[in-house]
């Protein structure tokens, strides 16, 4: 199928197995097709993409399993997008794009929240002229306003969470926003701040599982840690 | 234009390895 026929698809209002169908045949398509399919699929393709995601986020619908599936798979079409540089400059070009990954951080949803957190990390740590970790945490803080939480509350629970994979994502996320900070008292604060809201006893409870990403992790936040210890 | 992809890739593997961090320590 070419990029516009995936456009017009995304035009078309499907709805549920339709719309999860759709979302699947495109991602293998953004994955498997040269740039310049994804380049034909475009800011109108990205945007489409963005407005759903949106939408189903904020719907109640009667079948929830679906429309989180469809989140998802939006996510990793998201992801697919990115993994070139016009796509990448495409999403950071977006006002909507970061936002709407940081409202797909949903503890309930462990999966979806795995690939959030982990996309998030990666433009955290991008190299660019404006301080995209500063994007990213300026998101986080919002949507927390917006629903009344501590903005790490979510990176708590996901911590909390069964899923080690999901464990390993957070800590990669509070890694990246941390070591992007050129201040030290900036790292300091924010370190202070996840381990007040409970880090510290969660990380007792996470040293004890042998995990090769969660290890290196660890390993990260504490010798960041240290760094910062001997510069202070 | 192969030259191009694989971005996401590589940031999340370095990520992942640590190598993304172990470049901004002194």
């Amino acid at each position: 199928k070419s990029a516009m026929m995936y456009i017009q698809e995304l035009k078309s209002d499907y709805r549920d197995t339709q719309l999860l169908s759709c979302l699947e045949s495109l991602r293998v398509s953004l994955n498997n097709n040269p740039v310049s399919w994804v380049q034909n699929f475009g800011d109108e393709g990205l945007a489409l993409l963005l407005n759903l995601l949106r939408r189903l986020q904020e719907e109640k619908d009667e079948y929830p399993m679906m429309g989180v599936k469809c989140q998802h798979e939006i996510i990793r079409c998201l992801k697919a997008f990115m993994n070139n540089k016009y796509g990448l400059k495409s999403m950071l070009e977006s006002d909507e794009g970061i936002p709407l990954l940081v409202r797909a951080i949903n503890p309930r949803v462990p999966h979806m929240m795995v690939d959030a957190v982990k996309l998030l990390s990666a433009i955290s740590i991008l190299e660019h002229p404006e301080n995209l970790h500063e994007r990213v945490l300026e998101a986080i803080t919002e949507e927390a306003e917006k629903r009344d939480i501590e903005r790490f509350q979510p990176l708590l629970a996901g911590m909390n969470n069964h899923n080690i994979a999901l464990k390993g994502g957070c800590m990669q996320l509070i890694n990246a926003l941390i070591s992007r900070g050129e201040e030290l008292d900036f790292r300091i604060h924010i370190r202070s701040e996840l381990l007040r809201l409970g880090l510290r006893e969660q990380l007792t409870e996470v040293r004890k599982i042998e995990n090769e990403e969660l290890r290196v992790q660890l390993t990260v936040f504490d010798e960041q840690a240290e760094d910062d210890s001997e510069d202070l | 234009e192969n030259d191009e992809t694989g971005v996401m890739d590589s940031l999340l593997e370095a990520l992942q390895s640590g190598a993304a961090f172990r470049d901004r320590r002194k």
